[in-house]
């Protein structure tokens, strides 16, 4: 039985903050992170995105975000780079 | 079979409630109907900013199948043209009432509120509403300013009144209509506060004193946060208040006073939202509609309070996705009522403690995609088919599943009213 988990996604124009980042028109819009929540971890992967064909590239990862709810609730310690994450990688496609 | 629907859907509202363990917020109308309702404390949104969080759950359908991240597209011109909740509804016999704001004003609902594919009568819209973002605010200098925190004399806002005032106004007047009419109805609500600006009637700040108010538990930039994951929150930025305070962008942080004041505001907006819930819950009582309606309670995403040095939404932490969701279902979360008794009484938060437990809790975590679905069961209709994937040229289906399995209700358990918090 799958462990149920819900998606989010948020876009961004760009790898670091600028004044549009909270709201990206689509046409601006470069990266895509979609993230998959369960109950004991939330893991992210912020990924290109074209907006002209609305698709996805998975295997150009930008960044990525693992934060285990036992232990770090608020999501404030990302253990993404500290960890193998090939089974997320894997759940989330 | 044939149970009304009372959609409250409300805007940027994280799950700080009595209901869901918040210790600080004074919310017990929202409590009581949690009472008599399934709840579920692990509830996400699939986007957390307004128009595409609303136009997915009320489609039923992902971002990327509605292709809208933004708000500058209608989902029937620019990706499929997919039924929506109310939609399903209305063509299952149902009466469709929109008020205040459930889907996101604009582009993104054809500046129409997608009727009349939506609802069988134009939506209403508070006239207050065109007053939001105006100067209304008053500074300590006596002048008016457009401000993030806003407590205001609400005798002195144009009309004397705010938009939720006058949303709650027309949603008890439709309510009135409908007792006597023999018509089913599904009847959506849409508060618009505690979305910022962070304006609501000043008394509401007694219940929160400042010096009981704390900072986030983590009101840093963590760091190890990729940069492209932070979100700058610009909107707030753009306040008189705020931007008087020449914070340095992206990373400067407010100052800690200032941080203290809007967790304050919106703790406030919280409690006087929970009135105009009150006031409505307490008029479907009036009306004797308790006992056939079914009570939808949730939010479109949540809003960060400062956690991670961040505020607003606009990102994928649980404090902007999380929101509350809960089903109040007669004769399923509670147990039929006698005739006339009255399930939701006003409960007024400047003497009632609130703070009473779920009547049924479920920790799983659900998707809002998942309202669609449940309620399609809930009422008895038939439930959309889950849709295929790509399902651009399928116009109704459900990327979400029903969540009415994990409805674990004992039979006929009284509502568990009382002062005990939640867990």
């Amino acid at each position: 039985h799958e462990e149920p988990a819900a998606f989010s996604q948020y876009p961004r124009p760009a790898d670091t903050p600028q004044w549009n980042s909270d709201k990206p028109r689509l046409k601006d819009i470069r990266i895509m992170g979609y993230s998959m929540r369960a109950s004991d971890y939330r893991f992210t992967l912020w990924v290109q995105f074209d907006p002209s064909s609305f698709t996805a590239n998975f295997s150009n990862v930008h960044a990525g975000e693992l934060y285990m709810m036992d232990s770090d609730p608020n999501q404030d310690y990302n253990i993404y780079n500290s960890t193998s994450h090939g089974w997320f990688y894997q759940k989330i496609l | 079979d044939g149970m009304n629907v009372l959609f409250i859907i409300v805007d940027d509202l994280r799950p700080v409630l009595g209901c869901y363990g918040d210790k600080v917020v004074k919310s017990p109308n929202i409590d009581q109907l949690a009472s008599r309702s399934m709840v579920f404390s692990n509830a996400f949104a699939q986007q957390a900013v307004c128009a595409p969080s609303r136009v997915s759950f009320l489609t039923g359908r992902r971002p990327d199948t509605t292709r809208l991240y933004d708000f500058y597209s209608y989902w029937r011109a620019h990706a499929g043209n997919y039924s929506t909740l109310p939609q399903f509804f209305k063509e299952n016999g149902y009466l469709t009432l929109s008020v205040g704001k459930v889907f996101h004003p604009g582009v993104s609902s054809n500046y129409s509120d997608d009727y009349p594919y939506s609802w069988s009568i134009p939506p209403f819209h508070p006239s207050a509403e065109k007053h939001e973002n105006d100067k209304t605010c008053r500074g300590k200098d006596g002048k008016l300013y457009a401000n993030l925190v806003c407590p205001v004399n609400v005798t002195e806002m144009p009309g004397g009144t705010l938009p939720d005032i006058q949303s709650t106004e027309e949603a008890i007047h439709l309510l009135n209509i409908m007792k006597t009419s023999r018509q089913k109805f599904f009847l959506a609500v849409g508060y618009h506060k505690p979305h910022i600006p962070l304006r609501y009637p000043q008394e509401f700040l007694k219940l929160y004193p400042l010096e009981n108010i704390t900072l986030a538990p983590d009101p840093w930039v963590p760091k190890k946060l990729p940069s492209v994951a932070y979100n700058p929150w610009t909107d707030i930025r753009q306040r008189d208040d705020v931007e008087a305070l020449n914070v340095s962008f992206p990373y400067g942080a407010l100052p800690e006073d200032f941080q203290r004041r809007i967790r304050q505001s919106y703790y406030a907006a919280v409690s006087y939202l929970d009135v105009q819930v009150g006031q409505l819950l307490n008029a479907l009582d009036d009306a004797g509609l308790s006992n056939n309606t079914i009570v939808v309670f949730t939010a479109d995403h949540g809003w960060s309070l400062g956690e991670h040095g961040e505020w607003a939404k606009y990102s994928n932490f649980d404090v902007a996705t999380r929101v509350p969701l809960m089903f109040y279902v007669p004769g399923v979360t509670t147990s039929p009522g006698s005739p006339g008794a009255r399930v939701f009484p006003y409960l007024d938060p400047f003497s009632h403690p609130g703070g009473s437990a779920p009547q049924g809790q479920s920790k799983e975590v659900v998707e809002l995609l998942s309202l669609f679905p449940t309620l399609a069961e809930l009422a008895g209709l038939q439930v959309p088919p889950a849709c295929p994937q790509p399902s651009l040229g399928v116009v109704l289906c459900t990327e979400g599943p029903s969540l009415v399995h994990l409805f674990n209700i004992s039979e006929g358990r009284e509502g568990s009213g009382g002062p005990a918090r939640c867990s």
